[in-house]
């Protein structure tokens, strides 16, 4: 595993750190999209069905679990919790998510490394996880003012995409028998969702404001 | 790596 992959792992963990401590601290998950969440576990939940298949590395499975069992916390406490589903933007949250279930499977059954049930899930993971933001970054442009945590939130994840493309070209270079062209073409598509994102955050930390996306 | 091998990254 080279610094790039690990530094990735970590920014994602950061992430989800943070909007657990988020939404302990606060009792809110404000600014938060449910749907981006629940696809966020649907994406960890088809991918990770090698938990039962293959073993890589105490790391990798560890990984795993603690990315499936924080996202269905995360939904769970969004969906149940008496005090943090009052507070969830449910009128701004509005994005068709089932169009990308939809898209993201009809893409799986034609683009996938082998036509077997584990490898057609993973390819929708794929094309999933690269989408699933959408609906976040629309209630983020809708609700106008983003609060600092959600803000860095966004921020790491989108920080994790980044360390991952820099992974795969240092793959690239090193590991000659690497290709995963669904994982690499699906990760620039999915970093770039978070251009716009990245160009208001680094506007507002260089003039120190609050963060603020135009609507 | 072969294609459809063990995919290690997460």
């Amino acid at each position: 595993m080279n610094i790039f992959r690990f530094l990735g792992d970590m920014t994602h963990l950061i992430s989800i750190l943070i909007l657990l401590l988020k939404i302990y601290a606060t009792k809110s998950c404000s600014g938060i999209s449910l749907k981006t969440q629940e696809l966020y576990a649907l994406v960890f939940l088809t991918r990770y069905l090698d938990l039962f298949t293959d073993f890589i590395s105490v790391y990798n499975t560890v990984m795993k679990l603690v990315f499936i069992a924080s996202s269905l916390a995360i939904v769970w406490c969004m969906r149940n919790h008496p005090l943090v589903r009052r507070s969830y933007d449910k009128q701004l949250d509005t994005f068709r998510h089932y169009f990308l279930l939809l898209a993201s499977f009809l893409l799986a059954l034609l683009l996938h490394e082998k036509f077997a049930f584990q490898e057609v899930l993973w390819a929708f993971s794929i094309y999933l996880e690269a989408v699933a933001i959408l609906p976040q970054l629309v209630l983020l442009q809708r609700s106008g003012n983003v609060d600092n945590l959600t803000g860095q939130y966004v921020f790491f994840l989108g920080a994790y995409r980044a360390l991952y493309i820099f992974n795969w070209i240092y793959r690239y270079f090193i590991d000659p028998h690497f290709t995963r062209w669904i994982a690499c073409v699906s990760g620039l598509v999915q970093t770039a969702l978070y251009a716009d994102f990245f160009y208001y955050y680094f506007i507002s930390w260089k003039n120190n404001a609050k963060l603020q996306l135009p609507a | 790596t072969e294609p459809s091998g063990v995919k290690d990254e997460l």
